[in-house]
């Protein structure tokens, strides 16, 4: 694609095209265009393989950002997963739990999701073909009781991890939000502190508006990682890229597919290295 | 928005007259960069832009707008114009009338399968709801729920311990024969939420539309989609002809780029758009709501 030698206009707009065709914003796509370019400034012969390499540098940079690490270490453990509606939180909330059986952790999952139809049979096929045990309230009952409920039987037992599925809530619904509110502040009066971790999940499928969704939920209820799933799909996933650098979040999880073990943890290295 | 940036843009031109080609290399970077940050598909933007900038060039100002207001003008009315409208449900067929809805996983495709059973029930219409979706796990009881929650009879596919038993293609051959039976005019078929680059579960929607002929495939597409919208709306149009698309979460406040990308990509009329989790948030499509948002 690039001219051997300088890099000219058409060659940074192949490389802003690409940038942006990933879902990475324009904002971040121009930034990482005036990195490469001021570190290839004293290189004599510009090859793709070079700029390409320069891009990574650059990508790998933003992203390798340290986080603390994920608090899933404690004898007890409270992850709440939230999110707009069809991204995947009943599937990951599901595959986390093997993910943590399958490490010696003891599992319970709350189907906190009364109000979508079958959104909690949905989560408790996901718990017996796992055989992780899941706590469901009545259909439409408050889903802050099915979680208390839910912390309750968490306390008295010696679970180490409690996953809590929320319904899907578009966070431009107020009311929706507050109800997410509420959800939160009776997990953390039953725990007696706040919950060690709450993720937002995010489909590697949608465009800009998902750091509206992060930005929000944030606000809302304090988010501390997120999961972005469906990246098995076509789309990059450049986003993450946005996430990380100005959200200042960790992704801790990708999910790529729809079986148990289609998740793993986040890796900076082979993210950047599949992007380009 | 938009029309403070442009008119930002123009404030230092000196009166009026005709649009020169350098006031409008200006305001269509920001119509461009307005564009990017809707989720307008890089590609697509670019066609946009060159196609408003010669529409533009040499257009005389109208005495009553400025020349912000005008590029504004010419932007909107092509957008509009690309948009298009909704076109009728083909549903003028010997009944029963297959619909069969299709898209990416989470997309809206079971919802949308009751929201269109209902509009469609107020038509006087007598609606049959097919669950074909055997994967995803109570994907048959959510339909059931949802076809329970509005008196609409719903397919029974055959379950025992948990197993379906029946294959998708079986689901819909007996589910037409009930229909006839029970003189239902319209069938409306939820399949599974898939990737268009998954070959063996493109190749199952391919036969369910040799085998059944729909009237309706419908695209359902998340309007909060990305760049990737083209690429997926392309591949599934090209794997199945789809007769027209169903935008959904239209209540959300992404700004909905997509719905341009993905006509554009296939020119098959949007019909539809989902504007929330009840079945009654349904609507038809106007492509003229959709040019704002886009817009800013
Ligand atoms: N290909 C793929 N599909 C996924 C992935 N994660 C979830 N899905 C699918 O996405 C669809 C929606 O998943 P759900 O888990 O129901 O999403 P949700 O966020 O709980 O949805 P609501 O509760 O309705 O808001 C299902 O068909 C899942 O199988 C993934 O990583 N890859
Ligand atoms: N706010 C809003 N939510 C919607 C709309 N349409 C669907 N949803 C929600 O989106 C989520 C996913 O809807 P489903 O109908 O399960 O999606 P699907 O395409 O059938 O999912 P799969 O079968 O897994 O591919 C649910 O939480 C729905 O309530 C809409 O127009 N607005
Ligand atoms: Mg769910
Ligand atoms: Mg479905």
């Amino acid at each position: 694609i690039f001219g051997a030698g300088k890099i000219d206009a058409a060659d940074i707009e192949k490389i802003e095209e690409a940038l942006v065709l990933s879902d990475i914003s324009y904002k971040t796509a121009e930034e990482l265009i005036e990195s490469v370019k001021k570190r290839l400034a004293k290189n004599k012969d510009l090859t793709a393989d070079i700029i390409k390499q320069a891009l990574k540098d650059e990508v790998g940079d933003k992203i390798s950002v340290k986080f603390p690490e994920i608090k899933d270490g404690n004898d007890k453990n409270i992850f709440i997963i939230v999110g707009v509606n069809g991204v995947g939180k009943t599937t990951t909330v599901g595959k986390l739990g093997k993910y943590y059986a399958d490490r010696g952790k003891k599992v319970i999952i709350a189907a906190c999701d009364t109000f979508r139809a079958a959104g909690k049979e949905q989560i408790e096929v996901w718990g017996q073909r796992t055989g992780i045990e899941v706590v469901s309230g009545k259909e439409n009952q408050d889903p802050a009781s099915v979680a208390h409920d839910a912390v309750q039987k968490f306390k008295e037992k010696d679970y180490n991890i409690l996953l809590i599925d929320t319904a899907g809530r578009l966070h431009n619904k107020k009311h929706l939000m507050e109800e997410l509110a509420k959800i939160k502040r009776v997990i953390s009066k039953s725990y007696g502190s706040e919950p060690d971790e709450i993720f937002i999940v995010i489909d590697a499928g949608l465009g800009q508006n998902s750091l509206v969704q992060v930005e929000q939920f944030k606000e809302i209820v304090n988010i501390t990682g997120v999961i972005v799933t469906k990246l098995d799909g076509s789309a990059k996933g450049g986003i993450i890229i946005d996430i990380i650098s100005r959200m200042n979040l960790p992704v801790r999880f990708i999910g790529t597919g729809e079986s148990p073990e289609d998740i793993s943890e986040f890796s900076p290295e082979i993210f950047k290295d599949n992007l380009l | 928005g938009l029309s403070s940036k442009l008119e930002k843009v123009f404030k230092n031109l000196k009166g009026y007259g005709k649009l020169s080609e350098k006031n409008i290399e200006d305001s269509l970077k920001e119509v461009r960069l307005s564009l990017l940050e809707a989720d307008v598909n890089y590609l697509i933007v670019k066609e946009f832009i060159e196609s408003v900038k010669n529409k533009a060039v040499g257009e005389k100002v109208a005495d009553s707008l400025t020349p912000a207001q005008q590029i504004i003008k010419i932007i909107r009315d092509e957008l509009v114009e690309l948009l298009g409208n909704n076109e009728p449900l083909n549903i003028k067929a010997k009944p029963p009338v297959i619909i069969m809805l299709i898209g990416l996983q989470g997309s809206g495709k079971t919802t949308t399968a009751g929201k269109l059973a209902l509009y469609l029930h107020r038509m006087k219409r007598s609606v049959y709801l097919v669950p074909a979706d055997v994967y995803r796990p109570a994907a048959i009881l959510q339909l059931k729920k949802i076809g329970a929650s509005i008196n609409i009879p719903v397919y029974e596919t055959p379950e025992e311990n948990g197993k379906i038993l029946q294959k998708p293609d079986e689901i819909v051959n007996s589910a037409i024969e009930i229909a006839e039976k029970h003189a239902y005019d319209t069938i409306i078929i939820d399949t599974a939420g898939r990737l268009e680059i998954d070959e063996p579960l493109m190749d199952e929607l391919k036969l369910l539309k040799n085998k059944f002929n729909p009237n309706e495939i419908l695209f359902v597409a998340d309007s909060m989609l990305g760049q990737s919208a083209v690429t997926v709306a392309k591949t599934f149009n090209e794997a199945l002809d789809i007769s027209g698309v169903i935008l959904t979460k239209v209540d959300g406040d992404a700004r909905g780029g997509a719905a341009l990308s993905i006509k554009k990509t296939v020119a098959k009329p949007i019909k539809f758009i989902g504007v929330g989790e009840k079945l009654s948030d349904f609507e038809v499509f106007y492509g003229d709501r959709i040019a704002d948002r886009i817009l800013g």
